[in-house]
């Protein structure tokens, strides 16, 4: 695991964050669903807590989909590419690309087209990135940077779970064999960051 | 575009190349050679972060700043760091991937060991 230079986190009082979807693109029920269990899956290990609220302006998370430029300075470039970006602690900004084939139900097992990508294994990718984690040479890691079309992979690997932890602490409830780890030690901060 | 499932894709909307598809061309490109696809992948490992953001020769060869570029990937991606472009870097770099640059402001640390004195490459965050 890696971190953004200078390791930017969450400050201490801002455990309890708040997330909203860009109203333009009024996502459906099932996609916000998607979601919201990408970020169960980290307030499962660490002590962040994640709510969804309906204004956009005021929530400390921030999603959209968007089209090429987008006004970040860092246009997506249509299908397959680049998949998304986010930004580091504090910014929350959190952008997909509104150009690929996202798939909601992740049930690749039949072979999937070449261009379908499963939304909630980039969702729980890019949320690493909101909380602080830069990208990891893991290939089993959530945050390694590239995903296969037609995979999914949202479970949080051990070596996410380690970075996370040692930026936020853990979960007092979370019981997996993780937290029994050493983490590696003090690293280089680098990874990725916009 | 959301979809169901994946049969719920039209087949119109699935391309029949992809964005990083003419890479593959590369294959077995090294120092000191020319080749037409070259600035796209300079391009291409600027915009990761293994190329400074100053570097602006973006000519169809393959210097020095190119070599230590792709020597980076394949340390962070744990291929043989040969520095040259074969087969298994190429099939990585074509993959879908996140945005986020790899290297922000100095060495990679996504690779768990040391990286290579000449790795040390310095871009500048967005």
């Amino acid at each position: 695991y890696s971190f953004f230079p200078n390791r930017p986190r969450w400050p201490p009082s801002k455990s309890q964050l708040t997330y909203a979807f860009l109203p333009e693109n009024q996502l459906s029920d099932v996609v916000k669903t998607v979601f919201s269990r990408a970020f169960e899956r980290w307030s499962e290990v660490t002590t962040l807590t994640f709510t969804e609220i309906s204004s956009f302006n005021r929530a400390d998370i921030r999603i959209g989909f968007f089209s090429r430029e987008h006004g970040d300075g860092e246009p997506f470039d249509g299908v397959l590419g680049t998949l998304a970006h986010a930004f580091s602690p504090p910014t929350g900004r959190c952008h997909f690309d509104g150009e690929e084939n996202w798939v909601i139900d992740g049930d690749f097992l039949n072979g999937a087209p070449l261009s379908a990508v499963d939304l909630e294994s980039v969702a729980v990718h890019e949320i690493g990135h909101i909380l602080g984690l830069g990208h990891s040479s893991v290939e089993e890691a959530i945050m390694y940077p590239s995903i296969s079309s037609g995979t999914r992979k949202v479970e949080l690997a051990d070596d996410d779970i380690m970075g996370i932890q040692e930026l936020y602490g853990s979960n007092p409830n979370y019981n997996g064999s993780v937290s029994s780890l050493t983490p590696t030690g003090e690293r280089e901060t680098s990874g990725a960051s916009r | 575009h959301f979809f169901p499932n994946i049969t719920a894709i039209p087949s119109s909307l699935i391309p029949n190349t992809t964005i990083w598809a003419a890479f593959s061309n590369l294959v077995g490109c090294k120092k000191g050679q020319k080749a037409d696809g070259l600035p796209k992948l300079k391009e291409y490992f600027q915009y990761f972060g293994y190329l400074n953001t100053s570097y602006s020769d973006f000519s169809d060869e393959f210097d020095d700043s190119l070599e230590i570029a792709v020597k980076t990937y394949q340390l962070n991606f744990n291929l043989n760091a040969t520095g040259q472009i074969d087969a298994e870097t190429i099939k990585r770099i074509v993959v879908p991937r996140c945005g986020n640059p790899d290297i922000v402001n100095g060495t990679s640390a996504m690779h768990p060991g040391k990286p290579s004195a000449n790795s040390t490459i310095h871009t500048v965050a967005h």
